[in-house]
């Protein structure tokens, strides 16, 4: 389960304040995930009491409220990584960047599918760079793209691109890996699915031996 | 209290700050960093095992605008129901309390009676409305709220109530489950020529998918 309680002393206004919340939980609680289990009890309370003395907001479309839902958003980014960094028997945190989408939903779409994939959550904590787990699961996202546009990166190594596998150096991408479990640090991967202008991220973590070991004990 | 929230820090530790980059400033406090509210965590006996905190009490001193995402898992805990309830009935809201321990999930018409209960209490103490005071659980599904320890933790969560971070990071502690690290964060950031300041705190490690609206 996932809870969250956001608080500001920003002025807005309720049916503002409702749809900022909704946008931030899209691009941040949203876009993680763990075990692919959705809990009965997830929630998030965003109270704003309004004392900082700031104007109210009472459009989405004024800069006011553009300041304020890239703030909300980074707030509940933060804590959504944290949560996706910390998922049970995690080494490390996976970030999967999306770019080239036709809209913002479709790479969030694509990203997420990616996170959640077991078998790319395995091979990442089997240190495996895994370029054909990576692709099949943007592949299923149930979003179409080019197949000739598909390019996906990890870190800094290209592994695919025009929808061509690459020869890279397995040693320095494995490496990678390696040190991002030994550090409880965080694996990029980057997908890129066309020329469009939407992106999208989403964080999970990776499958380790301990996350069935944490839940067969932890029973109903 | 200092010392209460000592202890109750040592059980998780902070986790590593993953704020994206802006025009915004990281600043100490979570919940408590905006003006207006206070928060507080302590042990009230609902863990099956040990005596890490387990109850946490964020309030606001004033009427604050109340916004909230919930599951669309159609099996929705007892807390969830009451929140959508209440926030379709309240723009506004003054307290939000959370037990780790058991998530009255698939508890039934007792378990919703549990909730009731429970923000009847708070409202009673902070003297409050009922449909001011919001709940989120936590922990075991299928099983009820130790009610009994909970009501009667209520008047001293209360007397714990703080507006500094200590007060932030004890309810952050209290509201991990099998969370390794504690959740928690605020920025101070530039609305419309004025600082505002926003804060959170979050638990989270198993059973994630979330998908709220």
């Amino acid at each position: 389960t996932m809870l969250g309680v956001i608080t500001t002393d920003a002025l807005v206004t309720s049916d503002i304040w409702r749809k900022m919340v909704q946008i931030a939980v899209n691009r941040s609680f949203n876009q993680i995930t763990v075990d692919g289990d959705t809990s009965t009890n997830d929630t998030v309370i965003a109270l704003a009491s309004g004392v900082s003395g700031s104007s109210r907001i009472s459009s989405l479309e004024s800069h006011e409220a553009k300041q304020l839902q890239a703030c909300l958003d980074a707030v509940m980014q933060g804590l959504a990584k944290s949560v996706a960094w910390d998922g049970e028997g995690a080494t490390c945190l996976i970030e999967v960047t999306v770019t080239g989408a036709t809209s913002e939903a479709e790479a969030a779409k694509i990203a997420r599918s990616v996170a959640s994939s077991s078998l790319v959550k395995a091979a990442v904590y089997g240190r495996d760079p895994n370029w054909g787990r990576i692709a099949c699961a943007v592949g299923y996202a149930g979003t179409p793209f080019h197949l000739n546009e598909l390019q996906i990166s990890l870190g800094d190594i290209l592994l695919m691109d025009g929808g061509q596998p690459l020869p890279f150096d397995r040693a320095a991408a494995s490496a990678h890996l390696w040190m991002a479990g030994e550090t409880h640090g965080t694996v990029e991967i980057l997908v890129t699915v066309g020329k469009g202008q939407g992106s999208g991220k989403a964080w999970g973590c990776d499958l380790s031996y301990d996350y069935v070991k944490i839940n067969a004990e932890y029973t109903t | 209290a200092s010392s209460s929230v000592e202890e109750s820090l040592k059980y998780v530790p902070a986790a590593p700050i993953l704020l994206p980059e802006g025009p915004w400033t990281q600043i100490p406090g979570g919940v408590t960093a905006a003006n207006g509210f206070k928060a507080a965590g302590m042990y009230g006996g609902l863990r099956a095992k040990g005596e890490k905190p387990d109850l946490a009490l964020v309030t606001c001193d004033v009427d604050a605008i109340a916004a909230g995402a919930f599951t669309r898992n159609v099996v929705a805990a007892a807390p969830v129901i009451y929140c959508k309830h209440t926030l379709d009935k309240s723009q506004t809201a003054r307290a939000v309390l959370i037990n780790a321990g058991q998530a009255n999930a698939a508890t039934g018409d007792a378990g919703y009676q549990d909730v009731i209960e429970c923000a009847s209490a708070v409202a009673k103490l902070l003297q409050l409305r009922l449909e001011e005071v919001l709940i989120e659980s936590t922990g075991v599904i299928g099983q009820r709220i130790k009610k009994d320890a909970l009501l009667n933790s209520l008047p001293r969560l209360v007397s714990l109530l703080s507006s500094n971070v200590e007060g932030a990071d004890s309810a952050a502690v209290a509201i991990t489950t099998t969370d390794l690290v504690r959740k928690t964060v605020a920025v101070e950031t530039e609305v419309g020529g004025r600082q505002v300041r926003i804060g959170g705190m979050a638990k989270g490690s198993g059973m994630i998918h979330p998908n709220m609206a």
